[in-house]
C-alpha cells in the first residue's frame, strides 16, 4: 500500500503534535 | 447518494452518514474524535522511554505505521464479543448484525476476533500499556533510518514486556506468548484496514 493514511491526513497531524504546534481550535 | 455513505469506523458518531451533512462535513465530525485520538497515541510514544531519542524521521515513520494499530488497541473494547456489539463514539451500541446488513463484513470480524483474544488475556492497565508501547516499536519498518535503534528500543521493551507479565502470573507461562502473537493479528488488521483506507480520499 503506497500510503493509506495519507488519505486521513495523519502525517500532518502526526507532525503538529511532535512538534508540539497544536493549532487551537476549539475542542 | 449519501444515504447509503457507511462510516465503518467506530470513531464515527453513527455507522450511517447523515444525508444532510455533505462529505467535507461528515469527514470534518470524523475529525474531531479522530485528531484528538492521533494526538493522543503521540502523547502515548512521547513518554515510551528512548522513543524521544529515536531520529525526528523515524518516531514519525513509525507513528505513521503504528498509530492505527495502536488505535485498535486502544478501542478494541468498542467491540463487545459477549454482546455482539459495537460501540461507536456517540455511545450509541449497534449488533453485529445490523452492522453486517449495513455492508461491514471480514474487518469487522477480524476486529471482533483480536478483541476477543486481548480481552481473554486479562491485561493490567500496566501491561496494557506496555504492550501498547511494545506494538508501536514493532510496527511496519519501511523507511526507518536507524533499524537498529528501533530494534534496541523494541527489545528492551519487550523485556520490560516479559519481567511485567510473568510478575503478574508466575505460573502461565503462556500468557506472555499469547500477547505477543497479537503482534502479527494487529499487522493483519492493519493491512486490511489500510485496504479500506485506499479507497478513501478526502480533498
Amino acid at each position: 500500500f503506497s500510503d493509506p493514511a495519507s488519505n486521513l491526513g495523519l502525517e500532518d497531524i502526526i507532525r503538529k503534535a511532535l512538534m508540539g504546534t497544536v493549532e487551537e481550535r476549539p475542542e | 447518494n449519501r444515504k447509503d455513505i457507511l462510516l465503518a469506523c467506530p470513531m464515527n458518531m453513527h455507522p450511517q452518514a447523515d444525508p444532510n451533512k455533505t462529505p467535507q462535513e461528515i469527514w470534518e465530525d470524523f475529525s474531531l474524535s479522530f485528531t484528538p485520538a492521533v494526538r493522543e497515541v503521540v502523547e502515548f510514544a512521547k513518554h515510551i522511554p528512548g522513543f524521544s531519542s529515536l531520529s525526528q524521521n523515524d518516531q514519525i515513520t513509525l507513528l505513521k505505521a503504528g498509530t492505527f494499530e495502536v488505535l485498535m488497541v486502544r478501542f478494541a473494547s468498542l467491540f463487545n464479543v459477549k454482546e455482539k456489539t459495537v460501540t461507536f463514539i456517540s455511545g450509541t451500541t449497534y449488533s453485529l448484525e445490523a452492522l453486517k446488513s449495513m455492508g461491514m463484513g471480514t474487518l469487522l470480524g477480524t476486529m471482533f476476533d483480536f478483541s476477543e483474544k486481548l480481552s481473554a488475556l486479562e491485561l493490567s492497565a500496566e501491561e496494557l500499556g506496555l504492550f501498547t508501547a511494545v506494538v508501536l516499536v514493532s510496527t511496519d519498518r519501511s523507511g526507518i533510518e536507524n533499524v537498529k535503534s528501533v530494534e534496541m528500543l523494541q527489545d528492551s521493551l519487550i523485556k520490560a514486556l516479559r519481567t511485567l507479565v510473568s510478575k503478574s502470573a508466575p505460573g502461565d507461562v503462556s500468557r506472555f506468548t499469547k500477547l505477543l502473537l497479537k503482534l502479527p493479528d494487529l499487522r493483519t488488521l492493519n493491512n486490511m484496514h489500510s485496504e479500506k483506507l485506499l479507497s478513501f480520499r478526502i480533498d
